[in-house]
């Protein structure tokens, strides 16, 4: 049946009443990305190259949640994380916990094929990636004035829950969709 | 978090995957996007990549699931992916794109929305939220 791609943004509670200003970069970025991944596809590249190459314009993307657009940690620090596998081999790589590799999903790629192992993180991650000569930024790259929004927004939505002591029940999380339209699922 | 899956003309597979995590979670905190099996899977059926709420993926090891179903039980891609979706990881969790070794392309997702494309050698493309 041929070649085929599919990518995603992240998905939760996206309201249907996202903001106009907020959904087009969004679909003009998902546009553009899958473009760049067809195009790698019909010059012949490996799927192995595409799924990195399309995932690391979507890391640099600060729309989505993932590289330059990631969420913050209670701390209001940033803690990523990434995957990658390839169906032949069943070979893969994983990260977590970096906090300064501009694409952690080139440096899951590099565990994978430099490393005797499947997954590393933290300190060993943030080392690795050193030695390996990635690009790597300052962790202040990351923390913009947008996330910070986010993060003190998901905290007072916290709060606010106590505050009415209602339950919120185990099994259907309360998805607190904030003012600006994102969604705070991974 | 973001995603991708691809096969080539070849059938060659291969899914990554990449997130920041959940706002607001606490320092230390995995997700189900580098775990093996859970947010990202590719064999030599399927390739996939999933995305929502880490801890119910992880329960469920959505992406593991998808392929098993293919192999063990003969389902189609998308039959698979919407059985793990509908039936292993509870409604508001999870989406979850995924591609087979036969170019076929699936999305689905059970939460409000998920930001999606997708694109086919025979020339048909999506690109969709809700």
């Amino acid at each position: 049946m041929g070649w085929a791609i599919a990518l995603h943004g992240g998905a939760g509670d996206i309201p249907l009443s996202l903001p106009l200003e907020r959904r087009e970069p969004r679909e003009a970025a998902l546009r553009y990305c899958l473009e760049i991944g067809v195009s790698a596809l019909k010059a012949n590249r490996s799927p192995l190259d595409v799924v990195e190459l399309v995932v690391c314009e979507l890391e640099n993307n600060p729309h989505f949640n993932a590289g330059r657009g990631s969420v913050l940690t209670n701390k209001g620090t940033v803690e990523m994380e990434a995957c990658i596998m390839d169906g032949n081999t069943k070979n893969c790589g994983a990260v977590s916990g970096v906090s300064t590799v501009a694409n952690a999903i080139s440096l899951a790629r590099l565990v994978m094929e430099k490393t005797p192992h499947i997954y590393l993180a933290f300190d060993g991650a943030e080392a690795f990636a050193r030695e390996q000569g990635v690009k790597m930024v300052d962790e202040n790259h990351f923390i913009t004035p947008e996330n910070i929004e986010r993060l003190k927004q998901a905290k007072e939505a916290n709060r606010v829950q106590i505050d009415y002591t209602q339950p919120i029940q185990k099994d259907s999380p309360d998805e607190t969709v904030l003012a600006n339209g994102d969604s705070q699922l991974g | 978090t973001v995603g991708c899956v691809a096969v080539d003309s070849e059938g060659n597979l291969a899914a990554a995957t990449s997130t920041g995590g959940l706002v607001n979670k606490m320092v230390g905190r995995i997700g189900d996007t580098p775990i093996i099996g859970s947010g990202t899977y590719a064999n030599n059926l399927c390739a996939v990549s999933a995305t929502g709420k880490g801890e119910a993926i992880i329960r469920a090891t959505a992406a593991r699931d998808v392929a098993a179903l293919m192999e063990y039980k003969g389902l189609s891609l998308e039959e698979a992916a919407a059985y793990v979706v509908e039936k292993c990881v509870p409604k508001g969790n999870v989406g979850i794109i995924a591609v087979s070794a036969t170019g076929e392309v699936t999305m689905p997702f059970n939460t409000t929305g998920m930001f999606r494309a997708c694109a086919t050698e025979d020339g048909s493309s999506e690109v969709g939220i809700w």
